[in-house]
């Protein structure tokens, strides 16, 4: 319909204003207890560390990672974060009880390889894909 | 800053069952069932040193771009395993998996049926880990430079699957690749079984090995020890050996535990 609809959409964008307004209140102070914010921290596994220098020939480890840290609003000033994490957010202001925030999790995976001899001394180089993360962001 | 450890992170050593359960899942995503036992494992031979090459390329690739890409033509080069270089033909720039196989024949058997001399190889292909697919596949054997002959001499290797053995007499061979070199050339000679090695794995048993066979420049067969071809007696960094490129045909999913 034209002019019932009209005014509705009036009322309903006013009300939305008045609920944008509101989140973002709720948001500026959700930021102001910001603890570490999500990021990528590195955790090295080294193989001689497990006594496998034996069998394992390269690497000798590797720079794994994991994500840690909050996601808080606003979240432009994550690089990372996905397009998801910004309707998420917005949802979990509405519904804090039961609409989690975004999380912080890998955003971006690489792959590493592996050369290592098996039990006839064959040696076998393997390429596991997305074993390593590369970014962390909101999800 | 970035590479502060979190609050949370707890830096200290394993303890032993912790250790042991950081093994185990380390191993389960590796795709291990156990931590292997190599038995012979030296890494200055030439399967591990031609290995490690590729393990550098691939890494350097990976620092670049998403890929795996190793140079298939057969590259006669006159030093060591060559370096596995970037080449145009990326043949296998998406293989998962790349497999060296040890020479299973103990020793060379230098065969003088009905004055015929040849050296046979083995590889058991039975290991390759479930769910991958042979793309391509190479038998690589060493040539020295020796001195008794003149520059200009040839050789003619040919490398024959063999198809049945019989006792007592010669087996029937299928003739796989010939390659003609100069007495004076020195370095890895690649010779392609992919066929071959696909045969293998869908049909272990008549995996029967390979046979190398030197004629010289006139037609004689001659032993290949004088053509300067190193066998498995030879330096270990010499050493003939066969390796695989694979490509994975399933998803590899960890057992729920």
């Amino acid at each position: 319909s034209t002019g019932g609809k009209q005014r509705n959409q009036n009322r309903s964008k006013a009300a939305k204003n008045q609920d944008a307004l509101r989140v973002s209140n709720v948001a500026e102070s959700s930021s102001t207890d910001q603890k570490q914010a999500c990021k990528k921290h590195e955790l090295y596994v080294s193989f001689r560390d497990l006594g496998w220098q034996d069998w394992i020939i390269a690497p000798e480890g590797y720079a794994a990672y994991y994500c840690e840290g909050e996601c808080n609003f606003p979240l432009n000033s994550y690089m990372n974060a996905t397009n998801h994490a910004i309707v998420q957010t917005l949802v979990h202001f509405i519904n804090p009880d039961t609409v989690p925030k975004p999380c912080c999790a890998p955003t971006q995976l690489t792959a590493i390889s592996v050369l290592y001899f098996d039990d006839s001394s064959n040696v076998i180089l393997k390429k596991y894909r997305n074993m390593v993360v590369r970014t962390c962001g909101c999800h | 800053l970035d590479n502060e450890v979190h609050s949370s992170f707890i830096q200290r050593r394993l303890r032993s069952q912790e250790r042991r359960e950081m093994q185990r899942e380390i191993l389960s995503i590796l795709g291990l069932p156990h931590r292997p036992r190599p038995h012979l494992y030296g890494k200055q031979n030439s399967a591990p040193m031609f290995m490690l090459d590729l393990y550098n390329a691939m890494t350097v690739e990976e620092e670049e771009a998403e890929g795996f890409s190793y140079p298939y033509k057969p590259i006669f080069t006159t030093q060591g395993p060559p370096l596995a270089i970037q080449q145009d033909s990326n043949f296998l720039n998406d293989a998962d998996m790349v497999m060296s196989f040890v020479n299973l024949v103990e020793h060379d058997k230098e065969f003088f049926h009905r004055r015929r001399h040849h050296r046979e190889f083995r590889f058991d292909l039975v290991k390759i880990p479930e769910g991958e697919a042979v793309t391509a596949a190479e038998f690589r054997i060493y040539k020295d430079y020796i001195r008794e002959r003149f520059d200009n001499e040839t050789f003619q290797i040919s490398i024959y699957q063999v198809l049945q053995e019989h006792q007592g007499k010669d087996s029937d061979l299928f003739l796989l690749d010939t390659r003609t070199i100069w007495a004076a050339e020195e370095g890895w000679l690649v010779f392609d079984i992919t066929a071959t090695s696909n045969h293998w794995v869908l049909i272990p048993q008549q995996n029967l090995g390979l046979q190398l066979a030197v004629e010289s420049g006139d037609g004689q067969s001659m032993n290949p020890k004088l053509a300067g071809l190193i066998g498995i007696n030879g330096p270990h960094n010499k050493q003939p050996f066969m390796v695989a490129f694979f490509k994975a045909t399933e998803i590899h999913l960890r057992s729920v535990r």
